[in-house]
């Protein structure tokens, strides 16, 4: 009920009316949206049950780590209706014709493969929030200041979605697993999407705002 | 966390 709680309104993109089309104007409106969504997440990380509890450098290894996994879950969640396409926000939807066009390619194949894999387990959106949660629990941080605090928090999720499927769902005791089984995938992708923007800004010098880069620097 | 500066002042200060 918590994570019900504290999920915001999702954001649109707000792309800049002066600037005539184009796959860059598409690619800074893109990280403009990620950016402002990744403000977002880190508020939504701090109502998170447990995660407040958690020590600074921890509760920073866990964001630098999971935060585009996140981020990424719910753009998997806003396409779950769509066939071929990405919904980033409800007016920012890339074809995988656009995605490789500007260069996301290695996004948009994975991101569309998850988005089947969970709309044909028909996930709910309080599975979804609790995925997202756990992606961010279970970062595998090479550092963290108090591993212990950090495993209780895991399992504090890890328990409430036991909790959900076993109220919600009590025949099919294989579903915490199946969805649990989702997250390498979303993991890889998410690396990949970090490498992808990383050498979107090196190479092709697209713009982006400096806790976008920070928090992609912490991700490489 | 000098080099995360940004994360860790959102954190810190939570605005």
């Amino acid at each position: 009920s918590q994570l019900l709680v504290c999920e915001t309104t999702p954001l649109l993109a707000d792309p800049d009316p002066t600037t005539p089309d184009s796959d860059l104007k598409t690619l800074v409106t893109l990280c403009d949206l990620l950016n402002r969504e990744l403000l977002l997440l880190i508020g939504w990380a701090k109502n998170i049950p447990g995660f407040s509890s958690l020590s600074l450098p921890d509760q920073m290894a866990l964001l630098q780590s999971g935060w585009m996994e996140a981020l990424l879950l719910l753009v998997v969640w806003r396409s779950r209706g769509l066939d071929e396409d990405l919904e980033f926000a409800e007016n920012l939807r890339l074809s995988e014709v656009q995605s490789r066009s500007l260069g996301l390619e290695e996004l948009h194949t994975p991101l569309r493969r998850l988005t089947h894999t969970l709309r044909e387990m028909n996930i709910n959106l309080e599975e979804l929030l609790l995925l997202k949660a756990l992606a961010l629990a279970n970062s595998d941080a090479e550092v963290l200041d108090c591993s212990r605090a950090v495993q209780t928090f895991q399992e504090t999720l890890h328990e409430a979605l036991q909790d959900l499927e076993s109220s919600t769902r009590p025949s099919d005791s294989h579903r915490v697993g199946r969805l649990l089984m989702t997250l390498p995938l979303l993991r890889q992708t998410a690396l990949a999407a970090a490498r992808c923007f990383r050498r979107l800004h090196t190479e092709s010098r697209v713009p982006m705002n400096t806790l976008f880069l920070e928090m992609l620097d912490a991700k490489i | 966390q000098e080099k995360h500066k940004i994360l860790h002042k959102l954190l810190q200060n939570g605005n």
